[in-house]
This record gives structure tokens, sequence and C-alpha cells, in this order.
């Protein structure tokens, strides 16, 4: 089964 | 002070319940420009981002820029209280501990109004690059949604495929495979049209348990316009009156 990425992985928090 | 005037009180219930099962407890900043939202879920696999344009107000003041922490869950419960023809204003003094919402019926027959205790809240600002996508598709926000809903007795994860003709939406599980193909049309029927703004194939896999919850907000826009890349989150755009609904949802990488 694929994984859930997060998404901080792709955007850098502010 | 700031206090924002909706005649059409329905669309705030509506955009509520579009977002209160992804994000409990979020910032609004409110500004003389627009009243504004960025909260990720729990899991930060989403983000939800909505901008309410102040120029769409029938009134709108806001004399300096804040920042209310609301529980989104008991927003709802008094929203609940509205009626569908209500006009709402929202109300909170500068240094808010409390936001104001005002009902008010059709006819002034009726006028109720709360104060929900605001909180203070850590907010996670995402940096999101504005970034040209490899695929658009603009379709039926209630198609997508039902194609959605659909699928998910199949499975739990979508596998959305563009190319230039058409759109694929693909599953895989125990019960077995399928798959439902729309080709790009400028039919005059809503629901058939299909508009792709293509330059790159792509293929992606989301969990579809994120998109019915994205596709509450289908009651909001007629059309969805879905922003595909490799590798990056999905966006799901939903355009309205007021001002949009945005949601990101980060995909699904192969093991």
């Amino acid at each position: 089964t694929p994984l859930q990425n997060s998404l901080s992985e792709f955007y850098s928090c502010v | 002070m700031f206090e924002a005037l909706l005649g059409n009180g329905l669309i705030l219930k509506k955009i509520i319940e579009s977002i209160k099962e992804l994000v409990t407890e979020v910032n609004f900043e409110v500004t003389s420009e627009a009243i504004s939202l960025q909260a990720m879920d729990a899991s930060h696999v989403a983000l939800v981002v909505l901008v309410l344009r102040a120029s769409e107000f029938e009134e709108y003041r806001c004399d300096r820029p804040q920042t209310l922490g609301v529980s989104i869950t008991n927003l709802a419960k008094l929203l609940k209280i509205a009626g569908n023809d209500d006009s709402i204003i929202l109300r909170a003094e500068d240094e808010a501990h409390v936001l104001t919402l005002v009902f008010t019926g059709k006819n002034n027959e009726k006028m109720c109004e709360f104060n929900l205790n605001l909180l203070t809240l850590d907010s996670e600002h995402l940096g999101i690059p504005e970034q040209e996508y490899s695929a658009e598709v603009t379709m039926s926000s209630s198609e997508f949604s039902r194609i959605c809903r659909e699928l998910t007795q199949v499975t739990d994860t979508l596998n959305l495929s563009v190319d230039k003709e058409s759109v694929k939406f693909a599953v895989s599980g125990d019960i077995g495979t399928g798959s439902i193909t729309m080709k790009a049309n400028n039919s005059d029927k809503s629901e058939e049209k299909l508009i792709l703004n293509v330059s790159d194939t792509v293929s992606m896999a989301f969990a579809l348990r994120y998109l019915n919850l994205f596709n509450k907000a289908s009651s909001l826009s007629d059309e969805v316009v879905l922003s595909l890349s490799p590798e990056v989150p999905v966006v799901l755009k939903f355009a309205f009156d007021l001002g949009e609904l945005k949601y990101f949802l980060a995909p699904k990488i192969a093991e």
C-alpha cells in the first residue's frame, strides 16, 4: 500500500 | 474594530460545514482586504486555505489587522442556529476575546446574538510557493464528488492520471480493479463538461478519505479545479462569489 506523505515534506513552515 | 455584514449567511454556514471535519481550531486573519485562514489537519496531510474578499461583503470594516483564534467546532454549532435566509454580522473589538455573531431574519422579524469565546492558538503557517502545475482539470464539482464517493467503495486510494485528452480515476482493491475515464469536452451540460490544461502527463495517488472531506465544498461551487504536478500536493480549488476555498493534499508514494 502506498504511504501517505506529510505536507511539511513539501512546504517549509514560515 | 472589525465588522463584516454578509447578506447571504448561508454561504458562511456552507464554508464552515466544508472545513469542520478537517480543522477544529484555526486562526482567522482579518485585515481591511480580506478574512483568511490557513490550517492543516491534525495529521499534517491536508491543508485548508480560505480567502473571503472584503469587497464582496455588504458592509466591511477592519480598523487594524487582527488574528482571531476560533473553535470551528463551536462556530459550526452557533451557525446551525442561523436560518438559511439570515444575514450574518461578524464583529470583534480590537484585541478581542470574543467574536460576536448576529443573525438577522429576512424581514428583521428575529435577531440572534452570540459571543463566541476566542482562543489563543499557535499557528503553523506553511510557505507555499506559487507554481506552475503540469496539469489542471476543471470539472463539475458534483461529478468529481460522485466519482470519489463511488470509488471509495472499492478501496481507499485514488490513482489519478491526466494526459492532454483525458483524466482517469483508477482504483485497485480486494474486490478487484477499475477505472473511470473522462475525455476533455466542452459540453453544455455542466456535469459533463471537462476542461484540461496539460503541459505534462501526470499520474499520482491520493487518499480518498480526504478527497471526500474536501468535496463537502461542492455545495459552494459548481466547478472544482484540480491542479497537479508530480510529487507535490494536489490543489482542489472551489471558487465562489465571496472568495475561494482551496484544499492541498499530499500525494501517496509507493513504499
